[in-house]
């Protein structure tokens, strides 16, 4: 029996000829770290738990993803992270919804379902949990890139389009 | 959205899921990442999975439990129903893809959109990175 990593880092409207060149790069180049990160893990007989939250949190501290540091701003202008993990052994599982403060949102769903009676926390109340399990906190600044903002200000600037409506940046 | 799913030696799956959410998002909005059994699910009785995309698509039609219900409850092969749920999803007016694997090794990837920031590695695979859906 062997083993397998995927990894995903969005779906959306990338058509060749029209992301940037930098844009592709930084996509390849992070996506390749974060396979390397999961592959080391398997290739030494390592779990499929533990590659797939490591081959994860590479790409959260990616900003050229949709995830913590790489997050899109809310209409308020603030960072709020999801995530979930889940064990096929023994179908256990791990979710945080709306956190603010965790640098690695999928290490905190795994503290979850390792840690506590539940499967889902969400706001304040994730973001307390986290602290009092001595997760490594991040404030809204490390979240918030440039690219990011100058999105949220263009969806605001059309306030035609309601914040689903254009589906077009998550 | 980011998103992994793997499977390790000794048989045993796994998926993980993260992401930031859509841009200007309100009122608390949730997607489908973090709800088990829509943007994520993994079972050693069928398959892991992670996916991305319209995240009220995904959470309505649960589609992450559906592929592995379907792999556990029909026998169906994944490349039959990861068709079948894309198809699904386009009908209800869905936009997005998953990655997933069964214990078994069957590694793939479904995608509605243009593209998809993908990658995969196995024991016997050299790693692929994709991104455009030509690729």
């Amino acid at each position: 029996m062997g083993w397998t990593l995927m990894i995903h880092g969005g779906a959306g409207s990338m058509r060749r000829g029209q992301l940037a060149e930098a844009d592709d790069a930084a996509g390849r180049a992070g996506l390749s770290a974060a396979l390397e990160a999961g592959a080391a893990i398997l290739r030494d007989g390592g779990s499929a738990l533990d590659a797939v939250e490591a081959a994860v949190k590479v790409l959260e501290d990616d900003p050229a993803f949709n995830a913590g540091r790489g997050s899109v701003f809310t209409w308020d202008g603030r960072i709020e992270c999801d995530a979930a993990i889940m064990d096929g052994r023994d179908r256990n599982a791990g979710a945080v919804a709306g956190v603010t403060a965790t640098r690695h949102p999928v290490s905190l769903a795994r503290e979850v379902m390792a840690n506590s009676a539940h499967v889902l926390l969400s706001a304040a109340g994730a973001d307390a949990f986290s602290k009092e399990h001595g997760l490594e906190q991040a404030d809204q600044a490390w979240f918030a890139i440039p690219e990011r903002r100058r999105q949220l200000d263009e969806m605001k600037a059309r306030p035609e389009g309601a914040f689903d409506s254009g589906m077009k940046y998550g | 959205t980011v998103g992994a799913v793997a499977v390790d030696e000794a048989g045993h799956v796994a998926a993980a899921t993260s992401t930031g959410g859509l841009t200007a998002k309100r009122w608390g909005r949730i997607g489908d990442s973090p709800l088990i059994g829509a943007g994520t699910y993994a079972d050693d009785r069928a398959a892991a999975i992670s996916c991305t995309g319209s995240g009220e698509h995904f959470i309505r039609l649960g589609l992450a439990h559906e592929l592995c219900a379907r792999l556990r409850l029909c026998g169906d092969e994944l490349s039959i129903v990861e068709q079948d749920l894309i198809a699904e999803l386009g009908r209800i007016g869905g936009k997005g893809g998953f990655i997933a694997v069964t214990p078994e090794g069957d590694a793939r990837w479904a995608f509605n959109t243009p593209g998809m920031y993908r990658g995969r590695v196995s024991h016997d695979l050299e790693a692929q990175i994709a991104i455009f859906g030509d690729e």
